[in-house]
């Protein structure tokens, strides 16, 4: 067999490559455990059953890797540098974040050894450094309007409280200064205690 | 404007603009997005009342209003290509749904797609003008994403070249479809065809369910609202039992199966044709994923550069909680997430396009990759999204779980996606049903096209796990 590309957690083509294998992997794993169930005389769809939990793991490596290349790939598209450098932060983000989610299908496949999920682990915390102060501009370039958002929190202007306070007095139960229910329940009771 | 976030935008190192051209596609797309957006922002009609404070009754009242005059303003507008329907529309509804919604959406395509020209040509027209309200009614209360199990019967009677709609147990009452309540007087039922005494199948049947003009339900149509639901309270999801109701034999979708008059059934090219509306549906869904866990995402961070709260040093004024590591970790890879979803949405709608076409010319081949692809990403990308947008309300503190955030909004109409067109663990095992076969046919010398081909390579062994 040989040798794989993967080499460096900062390099993307490297982490997709990861990513592949590791969906190669668990896709041949899940696949020759239903048949060898098949093979020793279970039915296929009591073997399907049997291993659905692996072949749903296996599904979501495959998803998982077609997301990672695929925003990798996008990369190549762009032009603009800053914009570039800071897509690839983030694309280098999700790609190290979903290794620290998944550590255990790295290590057992033998793709990372302990001490680079370590690394893996201290390299994205640099990366949220280096995405902190790109933060609101980067949701700003998702362009949604307030009305979209439809939220006080999340206002473009950012003059929450003022907001908060202004929305909690249309509340239906502000319509009178004594709700109703208090002579109706709580008063009689008063004066019976 | 708040202090904070203008030193937060005065700092950035990139122009912003820039990246939503690349989101939208090109500098071009996002000024004509932003166009028909102001259109909808531009029109006091449009500003409602807050919802919130409405009951359900008056929530479904005010979104068929808004609907009715959506649909007006778009035809004066002559708006009629599809991304531009669909930017017109989200800035209408916001985190909130349509009630027709799928009368423009699954129930147009599925006449548009699985009619035969001559039923394109007589019903397409009518669902145009809104003269037939439809709806696309598959689920049904007992059974769901397994099509088979669905129990509702289309019996064919050669004698009048009619065919019975039939409810015949409880569980097969139809349960869930959006508009079916109250709204839709049509709707595209998929039933289990019998003819010549013989099961052939799932198949759709248009079937009128509510008179044209009177809109009482037709003889042997019992329908209405399923009741209240965790969000989706401006839809009127509905129930619909037929009681041996007759339909004509053209009512019957004809594009690929047909059933000929005396009741002779002739086969599709592929039985995967029929459900051509849920893949639409699904590839859609993960462009969804992307929008509704960018708004999630906006809300929460916004409110983190605004929000101050205890302290990093002591004795130093309360910092932004976005400076906290923790808020970062919570908060940064889910922004990362949205951007990626984003791009995989782009990619899964070229990618239906591309092969829908292919498969008008008659190219069947990268049918299967289609479906598996657009299961296990639809599967995918909403359980994170779903967890995700969970997570940035829980970021925003106390507030968050205030309807006034927009997060409950967001999450309660994003988080059915998990289980409508097609539960997502069942989603992801069809996606691994293709995935095994894939493998087994490499092994087999095949060679294997598209996202899986890197199964050629495990196959001839060129691919091994290798420590870095």
């Amino acid at each position: 067999a040989s040798r794989s590309s993967v080499t460096n957690i900062n390099d993307l083509s490297s982490l997709v490559e990861a990513y592949k294998q590791r969906a190669a992997w668990l896709v041949v794993e899940a696949a020759k455990s239903f048949q060898t169930n098949v093979n020793r005389g279970k039915r296929k769809e009591d073997a399907w059953n049997k291993n659905s939990v692996d072949l749903v793991r296996a599904s979501e490596a495959h998803c998982h890797y077609v997301v990672v290349r695929l925003f990798t790939a996008k990369l190549s598209e762009i032009l603009d540098g800053a914009a570039h450098r800071i897509l690839s932060s983030l694309c280098l983000l999700y790609a190290l974040h979903g290794i620290t989610r998944n550590t255990g299908d790295f290590l057992q496949t033998g793709l990372l050894s302990t001490s680079q999920i370590d690394q893996v682990q201290q390299r994205v915390k640099d990366l949220l450094a280096v995405i902190r102060p790109n933060a609101v501009a980067l949701v700003d370039a998702f362009d949604h309007s307030d009305t979209q958002l439809g939220s006080v929190l999340g206002r473009y202007d950012g003059n929450v409280y003022e907001n908060m306070f202004e929305w909690a007095k249309k509340s239906p139960l502000n319509k009178t200064e004594v709700h109703e229910s208090f002579y109706k329940y709580l008063k009689p009771l008063q004066s019976k205690l | 404007m708040n202090p904070d976030l203008s030193r937060e935008r005065a700092t950035a190192s990139f122009n912003p603009e820039t990246i939503t051209y690349i989101l939208d596609g090109s500098p071009e797309k996002t000024k004509r997005r932003r166009e028909i957006e102001n259109l909808v922002l531009s029109d006091p009609f449009f500003q409602h009342e807050d919802p919130n404070f409405l009951s359900r009754s008056e929530r479904y009242e005010l979104a068929i209003k808004k609907s009715a005059y959506m649909v007006g303003k778009m035809r004066e507008h002559g708006i009629a290509d599809p991304e531009e329907i669909y930017w017109f529309k989200r800035t209408v509804l916001g985190s909130h749904v349509d009630p027709t919604g799928l009368h423009w959406s699954m129930f147009s395509n599925m006449l548009a797609n699985q009619g035969s020209p001559s039923q394109v040509q007589k019903w397409l027209p009518l669902a145009n003008n809104m003269q037939i309200i439809g709806t696309y009614a598959q689920t049904e209360m007992g059974h769901g994403t397994h099509l088979r199990g669905l129990e509702t019967t289309a019996t064919y009677d050669p004698s009048t070249q009619e065919f019975i709609l039939n409810s015949p147990t409880v569980s097969s009452i139809k349960w869930w479809p959006g508009g079916l309540g109250k709204t839709s007087n049509h709707a595209v039922v998929l039933a289990q065809l019998y003819t010549q005494g013989e099961c052939k199948g799932l198949h759709a049947f248009i079937v009128p369910i509510r008179k044209l003009g009177t809109h009482e339900p037709v003889p042997g149509v019992e329908v209405g609202d399923i009741g209240p639901k965790f969000g989706f309270d401006e839809i009127d999801n509905g129930f619909l039992k037929f009681d041996k109701v007759r339909i004509p034999r053209d009512c019957m979708l004809m594009k690929y199966a047909q059933v000929q008059p005396d009741g002779t059934y002739i086969k599709p090219v592929s039985d995967k044709l029929t459900y051509g509306t849920m893949v639409f549906i699904r590839s859609m869904i993960v462009g969804d994923s992307a929008r509704s866990l960018s708004r999630a995402s906006t809300i929460a961070i916004r409110y983190s550069a605004v929000r101050h709260q205890s302290e990093i040093r002591v004795g130093e004024p309360e910092p932004q909680i976005m400076d906290f590591q923790t808020q970062q970790y919570k908060l940064f890879p889910l922004l990362a997430t949205a951007y990626a979803f984003h791009f995989v949405g782009s990619y899964m709608s070229e990618t239906y396009h591309r092969i829908t076409g292919d498969i008008q010319q008659g190219n069947l081949s990268e049918l299967p990759e289609l479906h598996a692809l657009s299961a296990g990403l639809k599967a995918f990308t909403t359980w994170v999204a779903t967890a995700g947008i969970e997570e940035c309300r829980m970021a925003c503190g106390g507030h968050g779980y205030s309807r006034c955030s927009g997060i409950p909004d967001i999450y309660v109409t994003f988080t059915p996606s998990c289980t409508y067109e097609g539960e997502n663990t069942v989603m992801m095992l069809q996606t691994a049903r293709f995935l095994v076969k894939s493998y087994t046919a490499a092994l087999s010398g095949e060679r294997l096209s598209g996202m899986v081909s890197y199964l050629n390579d495990v196959s001839q062994q060129r691919v091994q796990p290798q420590p870095l």
